[in-house]
């Protein structure tokens, strides 16, 4: 029974995207099947694998409007036992589309339904927003993850996003669970940093994975060769603690 | 006549709100008046200037839902010529709540024109989306400021930001400009920044700011003191880069 996992947090640029495409690609390596979806209209998700936007043919967001087979629209990448949901450009008008629209926020999870038992794991990659694709990401999802860049104004969207979490919790999903906190971008040339680790580790405890994702520039590299850090370069700082942030996941760590 | 400058990029995390602080902050250094609006429910602009997000009271929220005058609202910082509009997290309901509402892009253009002559320049800083807060941001413009990331997926995110800015010159806002496009978080430690900026030349042509923001990690640590980075630090290098940024902007450069 797949495992659905949504990685949120509505503050932008503190690496959902990165940790969609980095932690999906090392459990595939450890032999689970994955599948990310992306339903942020930057399709950075893509990119990040060298898949093209699928602007000409159909996507997520025609998965999500006009109820086709989410199976017709999934990409295989490179990598074994690893499998994308592209989005197209139209998906940013899909917030004013789906607001009149009945069901709007269980979309996602009506069309991953028939498809979760073919992966081990399925990650949704949200926009930097709590909007209507947001909240379908959450809906849909076993467990959120949320990774908490090692900055100040990170630690200011927490409380908002954790208020969101837990009304979904009261109504659409009673059984959404908080996965774990990834801190991302540590710097260990700032106290800043160790600050914020301090901070989340008293607000989440346990949830608070010990895996830390350093700031390493080639993480920041490796999208622009359509390439996870796995395969962009495997020996840096950055790959390896993603390689251990999959198995303390898995909790093998 | 206050010129009103729309700080926008749906891309997260790109140096938005840190732009607006620090060139608000420099700009009222060289004796110009200077007002920021917050239009972004995270409300990073308030604590950058060490103001607490107004959860009990009115803020931008009450101005564009409930007609309240601006002038109410607005705050001041510890530094001379230099205000700000604070916003609260019922802010974040807007999106939904506006949809129905007639003349629901313009409230802010509306809520601006009886205070627009008391400055010199009128910021606002917009969320990571192109929402209905934003669009409120760039109906209210005179002009758009883009902070352009130098990181591979900032680039991904320009072909819709520009589509956006063409509808709205088309249509609700004739007059709007692109004002410039400012590098931000520049690295030379990686081949990766300087393609950025090669792109972005190419791309846009003499609107990219001569002056590059490098990253420079007392510009993050500045918001987590409540100051902006000409009080914080003035003398480090990422506070030089808004000072020389500001000079440019004034054409003094
Ligand atoms: N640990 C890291 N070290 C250095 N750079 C990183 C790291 N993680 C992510 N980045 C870079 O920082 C930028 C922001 O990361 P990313 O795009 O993954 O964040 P995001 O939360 O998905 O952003 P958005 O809110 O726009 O969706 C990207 O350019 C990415 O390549
Ligand atoms: N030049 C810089 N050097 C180092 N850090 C920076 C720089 N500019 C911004 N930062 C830091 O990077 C993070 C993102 O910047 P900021 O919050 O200003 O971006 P934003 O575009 O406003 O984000 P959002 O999309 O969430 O509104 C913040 O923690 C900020 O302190
Ligand atoms: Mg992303
Ligand atoms: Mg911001």
């Amino acid at each position: 029974m797949g495992k659905v996992i949504t990685i949120a947090n509505q503050k932008g640029g503190v690496g959902k995207t990165t940790t969609a495409i980095n932690l999906s690609a090392y459990l595939a390596q450890q032999d689970k099947k994955v599948l990310v979806v992306d339903i942020d209209a930057q399709g950075n998700t893509c990119s990040g694998f060298g898949i093209d936007k699928q602007n000409e043919n159909n996507s997520i967001y025609e998965v999500l409007m006009d109820g086709i087979a989410i199976d017709s629209i999934i990409k295989p990448t490179l990598y074994d036992n690893l499998e994308v949901v592209p989005v197209n450009i139209h998906l940013a008008g899909a917030q004013i589309e789906l607001i009149e629209q009945k069901d709007r926020e269980a979309r996602l999870k009506k069309a991953l339904a028939p498809i979760r038992d073919r992966y081990d794991y399925i990650f949704v990659d949200c926009p930097p927003s709590l909007d209507i694709m947001t909240v379908n990401g959450l809906v849909a999802a076993d467990s959120v993850l949320i990774p908490l860049q090692c900055e100040f104004f990170a630690l200011e969207g927490l409380a908002q996003l954790l208020k969101t979490i837990s009304l979904l919790q009261k109504g659409l999903n009673p059984n959404l669970k908080i996965e774990g906190v990834v801190l991302t971008m540590y710097d260990n040339r700032t106290n800043l940093s160790s600050q914020v680790v301090e901070e989340a580790i008293n607000y989440f405890k346990e949830k608070v994975y010990k895996t830390v994702i350093p700031r390493n520039v080639k993480l920041a590299e490796a999208p622009s060769h359509g390439k996870p850090i796995s395969s962009y370069d495997p020996a840096c700082v950055g790959a390896k603690s993603y390689k251990k942030l999959a198995l303390e996941l898995l909790n093998y760590a």
